[in-house]
């Protein structure tokens, strides 16, 4: 099945 | 300090209900633009971005910029004493360590008056960049929110597909599997019903069909949802409202 990606490798912390 | 006085109380219910089941606890930011919220589900796959717009009160003040740690389950427990018609004025002094709520009927005759506690919340703001997407559907959020219900008979994901022609759901499972296509039809009578497909490239995503009925909460605030997709990046579905707007930010599941 396909794995569920963090949202969190998408957006950087500002 | 803050004071926001809102003529539809019932805006902020329905704000209220579209984000308490994903997220916890919150900082609403509060300057002079407005009120803003971002927030990552606990599991760290979705983002909920909310503004109101300092146009959307009235009147609205907020000298300094505030941020107020808020439990929304308390929050919406709270609101859930205040009638539907009801005017809804927001308070907080500098010190924040309360929200002051003030509901008044439209008769002016029943005011009730509540407060409740603040917290401090140390959450991580994440920057989100302007992104041209390879395709954005616009769509009636109620029928968005019927296909989301319908396919999580199937299954936990949907496969999202965006051609010139239209979009499709489809969900695959135990018991079987589904799909719904709905046709780009600008031309119909009813516009509110209609979609509409931006297209630059045909897009083919997954998605968890848990958090997608989930953001279907926001379905009282808006008639229409926008879905913009690009190849490997979080999907953002957005409600506008008249001052401000809620999107969410789900990261695509990736791989076979």
């Amino acid at each position: 099945a396909a794995a569920q990606v963090s949202i969190k490798s998408f957006f950087h912390t500002v | 300090m803050l004071e926001a006085r809102l003529q539809t109380g019932a805006l902020l219910k329905k704000v209220l209900e579209a984000i308490k089941e994903l997220i916890t606890d919150a900082n609403f930011d509060c300057s002079d633009n407005g009120i803003a919220l971002q927030a990552m589900d606990n599991s760290h796959v979705a983002l909920v971005a909310l503004l109101l717009r300092h146009d959307g009160f009235e009147p609205y003040r907020c000298d300094r910029s505030l941020a107020l740690g808020v439990n929304l389950v308390s929050l919406s427990k709270v609101l859930r004493c205040a009638g539907n018609d009801d005017i809804i004025t927001l308070k907080a002094d500098d010190t924040a360590d309360v929200l002051s709520l003030t509901f008044e009927n439209t008769d002016n005759d029943r005011i009730s008056e509540y407060e409740l506690k603040l917290m401090d919340i140390d959450s991580e703001h994440l920057g989100i960049p302007d992104t041209t997407y390879e395709a954005v559907v616009q769509m009636s959020s109620a029928e968005f929110a019927r296909i989301c219900k319908d396919l999580q008979v199937l299954s936990d994901s949907v496969q999202i597909d965006v051609t010139k022609e239209g979009v499709k759901f489809g969900a695959k499972g135990e018991l079987g599997s589904g799909a719904v296509t709905l046709k780009q039809n600008g031309n119909v009578d009813k516009e509110e019903e209609a979609t509409l497909i931006e297209l630059q490239q045909n897009v083919s995503l997954n998605f968890s069909l848990k958090y997608l009925v989930n953001f279907t909460k926001a379905t009282p605030l808006a008639s229409r949802v926008s879905l913009s997709m690009s190849s490997e990046v979080p999907l953002l579905v957005e409600y506008k409202m008249e001052a401000g707007y809620i999107r969410y930010y789900l990261a695509p599941k990736i791989g076979e």
